[in-house]
């Protein structure tokens, strides 16, 4: 019963995280000592229906961590296509970049996930952002030996 | 019931492993 905010919405927990609002409203976008969001946990653990609730609440999908990790990264990295959907519904940025020059569609062509390359492109993703390391998303697919994410990029 | 802990969200490093370009 004593879980956090952020663990419980990386579980899904919608009802008993609604009672920790219910008693401090500021917990919805409230940071862990990683800068982390009850939006980021769930968005990283692909809880799609309270990624939906917190929104509905009111959570701000802009918000990045310490090291400049955004709820979208974290999908994108999960291959939690729907929860990037969703995401980028939202405003967010899509070509937000973190501490080692990350991008949303560096992590999901990292991870093969090609719904989220895709939906990405989809809306705009710039294709030739390079990771610190000099990597496009191109040649990292290639690099990886992920044909499928190099059609898409293609 | 018992939810287990998770460990907090990290982001993998993206070029790990991969020859410096």
């Amino acid at each position: 019963d004593n879980l956090s905010i952020h663990q419980l919405a990386a579980h899904g927990e919608i009802s008993q995280l609604e009672v920790h609002l219910s008693k401090d409203s500021s917990l919805l976008n409230s940071q862990d000592e990683r800068g982390f969001t009850p939006l980021m946990w769930a968005a990283a653990f692909g809880e799609i229906m309270m990624v939906e609730f917190l929104l509905q609440k009111g959570a701000d999908p802009r918000t990045l961590a310490r090291e400049r990790e955004s709820a979208l990264s974290l999908a994108s990295a999960g291959g939690f296509a729907d929860i990037v959907n969703i995401l980028l519904q939202h405003g967010v940025d899509i070509d937000s970049y973190d501490w080692n020059g990350g991008t949303p569609l560096l992590y999901a062509v990292r991870g093969n996930h090609i719904k989220c390359v895709e939906a990405l492109l989809r809306c705009g993703a710039d294709i030739t952002f390079e990771a610190d390391s000099g990597y496009s998303p191109v040649a990292l697919a290639v690099a990886l030996g992920h044909k499928k994410g190099q059609e898409s990029l293609l | 019931s018992q939810l287990s802990l998770y460990t907090s969200p990290s982001l993998p490093n993206i070029t790990l492993g991969l020859p410096a370009t």
